[in-house]
């Protein structure tokens, strides 16, 4: 069902399933600030693994996509 | 498929079950994680054997929340489990979020089974795939644990690591891997096809691909993704725009959604739609907007179905080259987009003009579905 707009939260939410599960780490100077942001940068890597159309933004496929159930590979796995 | 770089080096492994969910007995969670274990076993040459005491190296729990590996659950839904790739201490251990509401089988619920087999193949070296209907895909869809086989990408990422089975018995005749439909295949012949608020969804055994109007590229996924009480391998499937309600056809048995929700009282069989009792499958229909009728396509011949009167029209069965000027073969999906009418017959798809009965154009499965 499509949602009509991506809230506060959402975002939030959004950027938090990023730093867990795509490796998002947090924007810091102008050097990101000039160039695509690291959040549009996850979002596209994540909607292209999911074979989602990639914007780069945060839609409503994107976002249902975030929230099924799903497995959370913990972290330690990325560091190995 | 994707993996961690780290493997067993080691074919004999241990298992311990630390404790156990309340949601199932002990019986069905031994059975769910041993049964689990051997979706690998049977691929590759890795052994299991189960522990009471000691260090395993695959250790599994059942915990809530924070847990001691610096990897908290977040309470019911999102993350159900995850699991460390192969290693000493925590590598190749599994945990489970208890605040799930685990199953031995049952569609309401997360089947343990399932979800099992998934971090298992985690704690031997594999990561996650971005193939929809691998196992290792990352998110949840249910699959019934009795009629499981691993898919083939799965096989293909474990044997990558470990090699296969030699010590199969070659007597034993399994059932071969499912592979995923792909799009760019000229010769797949889809299943259904359905318009669903604005979008068109193909079906072709147990994945769909939703087709947004907006965008060029199809989005492939489990049809139980969708809707997880839903058939796999459907004969049929229209969209009524007066119910808001999409019905799905599986043998005799008819399903209905609204949106993702089932339609109570359903499944139904296809004597609720007028159809006689002879008819054990319908191949395709069709939900004509402007007229308010349904086409049931059975073999050679077609019925009519009136929607608002909820009857089925006298005089049919009816030839179905009558309705549709130079169709002999036999009608595999169907559906209307953009005043339209497309009917599928294996690979190719003919537009009609249902008005004037004429037939415009011969078109390849790839007009609609595009391979991108």
């Amino acid at each position: 069902v499509p949602l009509s707009e991506v809230s506060v939260e959402d975002e939030s939410f959004a950027k938090n399933y990023l730093k867990k599960f795509f490796n998002l780490t947090e924007e810091e100077g102008p050097a990101v600030r000039r160039g695509i942001s690291p959040v549009n940068k996850k979002l596209a890597e994540m909607q292209r693994f999911f074979g989602l159309q990639i914007t780069g933004s945060l839609d409503a496929d994107t976002l249902a996509m975030m929230k099924k159930p799903r497995c959370g590979v913990p972290d330690e796995q990325v560091a190995r | 498929f994707s993996i961690y770089g780290r493997k067993w080096q080691k074919r004999s492994l241990t298992y311990r079950i630390e404790n156990y969910t309340p949601d199932m007995s002990v019986a069905e969670v031994d059975a769910s994680i041993g049964k689990a274990l051997q979706v690998w076993a049977k691929v590759t040459p890795l052994r299991f054997t189960r522990i009471y005491s000691g260090i395993a190296d695959i250790m599994i729990s059942f915990v809530r929340r924070e847990h001691g590996d610096f990897n908290s659950f977040d309470g019911p839904g999102n993350t159900l489990a995850h699991a460390f790739a192969p290693g000493d201490g925590l590598g190749g251990d599994a945990h489970f979020d208890d605040d799930e509401s685990f199953t031995f089988r049952s569609s309401r619920g997360v089947v343990l089974f399932i979800v099992a087999a998934h971090e298992f193949g985690h704690s031997l070296g594999l990561g996650h795939s971005n193939v929809p209907g691998a196992l290792m895909y990352p998110t949840y869809s249910y699959r019934n644990p009795d009629t499981f086989v691993l898919p083939q990408d799965d096989v293909r990422g474990i044997q990558y690591l470990y090699g296969p089975n030699s010590r199969k018995d070659p007597s034993v005749d399994d059932p071969k891997p499912p592979t995923t439909p792909d799009a760019c295949d000229s010769n797949m012949v889809l299943d259904a096809v359905t318009t669903h608020r604005g979008e068109i969804i193909f079906f072709k055994d147990s994945f769909l691909w939703r087709s947004f109007p907006q965008s060029q590229t199809p989005q492939q996924s489990l049809i139980r993704s969708l809707w997880p009480s839903a058939p796999v391998d459907i004969d049929a499937a229209y969209e009524s725009r007066q119910l808001d309600t999409v019905f799905l056809f599986k043998g005799r048995k008819v399903w209905a959604f609204t949106g993702n929700q089932p339609v109570r009282g359903y499944p139904k069989t296809l004597t609720a739609f007028g159809l006689p009792k002879g008819v054990r499958k319908i191949d395709a229909a069709l939900h004509d907007v402007n007229s308010g009728k349904t086409l049931f396509f059975v073999g050679n011949n077609y019925f009519s179905y009136d929607e608002s009167r909820k009857t089925m029209e006298q005089g049919y069965p009816r030839l179905v080259n009558q309705a549709f000027a130079g169709l002999t073969r036999r009608v595999t999906a169907a559906f209307q987009h953009k005043g339209y009418t497309y009917i599928y017959s294996g690979p190719y798809v003919y537009e009609y003009d249902l008005g004037t009965g004429t037939r415009h154009r011969e078109l390849r499965n790839s007009y609609f579905l595009r391979c991108t």
